[in-house]
């Protein structure tokens, strides 16, 4: 791993064991290698280890009894502060129904990350209404259907309801209705392209429609360099609150999550660690940091 | 003493750019800009676009003979068994395959083998009836080998031309449903001699390096005739594949460009690469 490669990188130091301009710049170089096999984005690439340079031309690594244990902790202080929550929760507070609304590439994994959260608000005393929103993939209402049966969370019927914004709006209507108590609403788009303006369009209505309370973009965490460009044009069209990582209990690096948070500067809220509903977790900037540095 | 030519530092930086963009990954991307280093101390100069050109021919060569569609021989059924990871497309690309050679007037069955995940059989059924595809299924929940088998027996039954298996999602990392898979292929091979005749990896194409170790887990458990590569018609270039080509020999059969039906094109390694950087 990283941190063993670059302990015998400074092993290599001999006798007083400064780091010259040069040793930074070959362990930089190990970083810059690390976090590109994680998918990392080469710009934010670079921009991070820009940082990691400042600081480690400066004091606090020259004047250290232990430099090459400095430096380690200089990369590892500033991945995890860039990947940091503040504001990590999701805020639903004012008047009910909240909602939230999913969106992102097709295959992410929106339709079971939907039920994934109406279980894990369940838990926290919410009552969650589950609203089919894609009208195109076969068979995607009837997936969230079934989703919400084995939660016993109900499910907005879109079948045969119109568009998705129509869809979005009516069931809002339906869940002001005080007789359902219901204060959560999640909203399952179907997946889209980044580039396909008429799609993207149509998120840019419900959002004005029905004014989403948090708008989250479900990301793959196996996603390469192409994070910057979804990750972009969602924010840019949405300005999104936060973003969950799916499929994260594999052994992709997750490189993405750091491009996406150092784009867009927001917050990622939960991590998918599986395929069941109960696989869901709030986000960790300590572990992701690790893992991107590998 | 005649000093080795060198390729420009600021245009040596450009062109790994261009590379790592395209996902094809640091190491690769490295290999191959030795080569194109490898060039230009044979020859006086080389410029960026010159340089892009010779990378272009160089990730061609490693491609080539990695386009092959997919063909009925004499043996049938011809039957596909369709693996990869969660949510890359392998059920839309089973309505498109079936699509195509039912269009051919031949008599294609579609076997509903992910018997786990949410609404997967009716997604099936969906696209068998929209690609006028036999259909057989089960229950939700009930054994994929057993499914497969029966669907075989049926498939030789009715005299069809190829059958199409679609399995359950799963990350390559599941050892358990690794194994599942094994006990597929076997049941498959102990009902149909010789099936399955092609076992098609689905990679999607804006997966970065995490792609090389599905592709190696996946071939390791199965052997792979083939990888499909979808969702080439987003932005990202799936140049993940160049880094495979270097652990696998396996071709690149077929290429998903979109959501329709008839969004499936066979790979053209000379397109690919065009579109590449
Ligand atoms: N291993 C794993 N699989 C996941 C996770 N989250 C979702 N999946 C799987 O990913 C696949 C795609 O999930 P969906 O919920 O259908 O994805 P989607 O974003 O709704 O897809 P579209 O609606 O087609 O855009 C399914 O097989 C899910 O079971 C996760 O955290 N881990
Ligand atoms: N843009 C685009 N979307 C695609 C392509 N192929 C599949 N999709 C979409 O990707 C999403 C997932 O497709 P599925 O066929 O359900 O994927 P899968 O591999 O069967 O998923 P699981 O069975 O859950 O593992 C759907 O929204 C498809 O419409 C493609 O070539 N381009
Ligand atoms: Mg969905
Ligand atoms: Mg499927």
């Amino acid at each position: 791993n990283l941190t063993e490669k670059l302990s015998s990188t400074f092993k290599k130091l001999k006798g007083h064991g400064r780091l010259s301009e040069r040793n930074i710049e070959e362990t930089l170089r190990e970083v810059r290698m690390s976090m590109l096999e994680a998918d990392v984005h080469f710009r934010v690439v670079k921009e991070f280890l820009e940082k990691v340079r400042q600081r480690a031309l400066g004091r606090e690594v020259q004047e250290s009894l232990t430099p090459a244990q400095q430096f380690i902790k200089i990369v590892n202080e500033e991945l995890t502060r860039l990947m940091g929550g503040e504001n990590s929760e999701m805020d639903l507070s004012g008047s009910p129904p909240a909602i939230v609304m999913l969106v992102g590439l097709q295959g992410s994994g929106k339709t079971t990350t939907a039920a994934k959260l109406a279980k894990y608000l369940g838990q926290k005393g919410r009552k969650s209404y589950l609203v089919p929103a894609d009208t195109r993939r076969p068979a995607a209402i009837e997936q969230l259907k079934v989703l919400g049966e084995q939660l016993g969370v109900e499910v907005y019927d879109s079948r045969g309801k119109g568009d998705p914004v129509k869809i979005c709006r009516k069931a809002r209507e339906e869940a002001e209705a005080e007789a359902k108590g219901i204060d959560t609403l999640i909203i399952d788009t179907g997946g889209r392209l980044h580039i396909d303006e008429e799609l993207m369009g149509e998120l840019e209505r419900i959002k004005e429609k029905i004014e989403p309370r948090e708008i989250l973009l479900v990301a793959d965490a196996m996603t390469g360099q192409d994070a910057i460009n979804v990750a972009g044009r969602f924010n840019e069209a949405l300005d999104i609150d936060g973003v969950i990582l799916t499929k994260m209990e594999g052994d992709a690096r997750g490189g993405a999550a750091l491009t996406i948070r150092a784009l867009t500067g927001k917050p990622i809220k939960f991590v998918g660690t599986g395929e069941k509903l109960g696989a869901l977790e709030p986000f960790c900037p300590e572990r992701m940091a690790s893992r991107i540095l590998g | 003493i005649k000093r080795r030519k060198e390729i420009d530092q600021g245009v040596r930086e450009e062109l790994e750019e261009l590379l790592i963009a395209a996902d094809i990954g640091v190491k690769t991307s490295g290999r191959l800009l030795e080569t194109a280093q490898e060039m230009v101390s044979k020859q006086e100069s080389a410029g960026l676009g010159l340089l892009k050109e010779y990378l272009k021919e160089a990730i061609k060569e490693v491609l080539v003979g990695k386009g092959k569609g997919l063909e009925i021989g004499v043996e049938k059924p011809l039957v596909i068994m369709m693996v990869g990871v969660n949510g890359v497309g392998k059920t839309t690309t089973i309505g498109k395959i079936a699509s195509q050679f039912s269009a051919k007037g031949l008599k294609v069955m579609l076997v509903a083998a992910d018997t786990f995940r949410a609404a997967a059989i009716d997604q099936l059924r969906v696209w068998a009836e929209r690609a006028g595809a036999e259909f057989i299924s089960q229950q939700p929940g009930s054994d994929p080998a057993a499914v497969v088998f029966d669907a075989l027996e049926a498939a030789r039954a009715r005299g069809m031309d190829m059958v199409v298996v679609d399995t359950a999602g799963r990350l390559h990392t599941k050892t358990n449903l690794m194994d599942e898979l094994k006990k597929i292929k076997r049941v498959m091979g102990k009902k149909l001699p010789g099936a399955p005749q092609e076992i098609l990896l689905v990679l999607d194409a804006t997966t970065g390096q995490n792609a090389v170790p599905q592709a190696k887990l996946f071939d390791e458990t199965l052997g792979i005739t083939g990888i499909i590569l979808t969702k080439l018609d987003g932005t990202a270039k799936g140049g993940v594949i160049v880094a495979i080509a270097n652990e696998l020999t396996v071709p690149i059969r077929l290429i998903g460009i979109g959501e329709r039906i008839e969004d499936l094109r066979e790979f053209d390694p000379e397109q690919f690469v065009e579109a590449l950087f």
